[in-house]
């Protein structure tokens, strides 16, 4: 599903250059599920940003369901972004002044689902991650942990092939983060692909390969026993 | 150094009533180090942004060092935050237009430090979170963990009597965690009171005391064996 070649970015900063990822090289198969670790600012975020064609490598290639993803137009981008891939974005990136099912709704928006049967998702979604009784709360009047329950819901709700999921359970207690993982690896076993980045051993346990990075490099990647 | 009486905080939601605080009773020591613990939604962010008179409970007492916190002027009580007390927030709350140097001196703006001397401090609390050479850095060209210790930077940067850190660790990898608790427990070990929201047992073990939080109400409060 994934393929990267030496993948790059480089941010400039004046006159300096900060190389975030260097020399990226690596396949995901479908149905994956892959844990990415590594200490603050070794390209984790990054990586998954390039992944979802949020951002573009400073060199390097990327196919991504065998598209040349660099090659695509804005237009096909944002459609394959928005139909084939969920984010969990590690700051969430809801909108502040929507409500928690309007949040979740959004991907639907665009892919111009009637609005009828975006409600119905949507309130679906935030069913799946214990937020029925919060839907219409704006993300102010939520907590840091049920913030990123929506994202979450929001990340699922157009049933994404890939999963790309930055650090989603940082905010949530142990009990909350076993069952967004219990979700999560549901998900998996349907077939879907998971690139889950986090810093907890026990969550990253979920998964069944784990990538690590250092420094911009991915210097290991490795077959894990699944908890 | 911290009693609270009896501390209710609801939120009103059109005709609904949200009790996230329930008739929290404690009472917090000069140079202890609490950790409070408890799933999503149950209290925890509330009770510390009332802790920090950051917003006002909705009926129960609160004395901070001696003083009704209830009765404070708006001024008084601002004065108090800033030099009393260092914030370490869920959401980091950094500006976005601003370097994480000034960003680390805001409180000392505040308190009319000479810039020469803001300078030096700034400089000096991003080193002790390891981000001296990130220094002129928005938080957008930051990582996630990165922007957190820039946070933690900032609640240093006063010397302050009383840290409320919000889970200060939640971005960062394990040893960037670790060392963010080494240097808490350096600043308890100076005098410093410290209460931190984690839902990490290891960061926990850091503390010598526990409180948990369970739908709005304090349900545990033990000693614990500092690890
Ligand atoms: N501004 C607000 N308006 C309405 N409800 C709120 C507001 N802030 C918090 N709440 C609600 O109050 C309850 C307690 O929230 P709080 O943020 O204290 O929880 P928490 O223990 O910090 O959770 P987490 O671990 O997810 O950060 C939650 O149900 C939350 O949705
Ligand atoms: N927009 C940007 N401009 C400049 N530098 C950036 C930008 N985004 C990230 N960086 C830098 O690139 C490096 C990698 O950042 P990245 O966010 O990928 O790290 P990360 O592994 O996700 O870290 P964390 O665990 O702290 O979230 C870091 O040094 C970071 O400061
Ligand atoms: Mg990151
Ligand atoms: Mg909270």
């Amino acid at each position: 599903l994934i393929e990267t070649l030496r993948l790059c970015k480089q941010y400039r900063m004046g006159t300096q250059v900060l190389p975030a990822l260097r020399d990226v090289t690596v396949r995901v198969e479908r149905g994956e599920f892959v844990a990415v670790m590594g200490p603050s600012g070794s390209g984790k975020s990054t990586f998954m940003n390039l992944l979802g064609g949020l951002d573009q490598p400073t060199s390097g290639g990327y196919l991504l369901d065998g598209a040349d993803v660099g090659r695509l137009s804005g237009l096909d981008l944002a459609r394959i972004r928005n139909q084939k891939i969920g984010f969990v974005f590690q700051s969430f990136n809801l909108l502040a002044r929507t409500t928690a099912l309007d949040n979740v709704a959004l991907p639907l928006v665009y892919s111009r689902v009637p609005r009828r049967e975006r409600r119905a998702r949507a309130e679906r979604a935030l069913e799946s991650v214990g937020l029925s009784d919060r839907k219409h709360h704006l993300p102010t009047q939520l907590s840091g942990g049920q913030q990123q329950r929506v994202a979450i819901a929001r990340a699922l709700v157009n049933h994404p092939l890939l999963i790309l999921a930055d650090e989603p359970t940082g905010a949530l207690d142990s009990r909350t983060g076993e069952e967004i993982m219990a979700l999560f690896e549901r998900l998996n076993g349907e077939g879907n692909t998971i690139v889950l980045v986090t810093h907890e051993p026990d969550i990253a346990a979920h998964a069944d390969r784990m990538l690590r990075f250092l420094d911009g490099r991915l210097v290991s990647d490795a077959r894990v026993e699944r908890a």
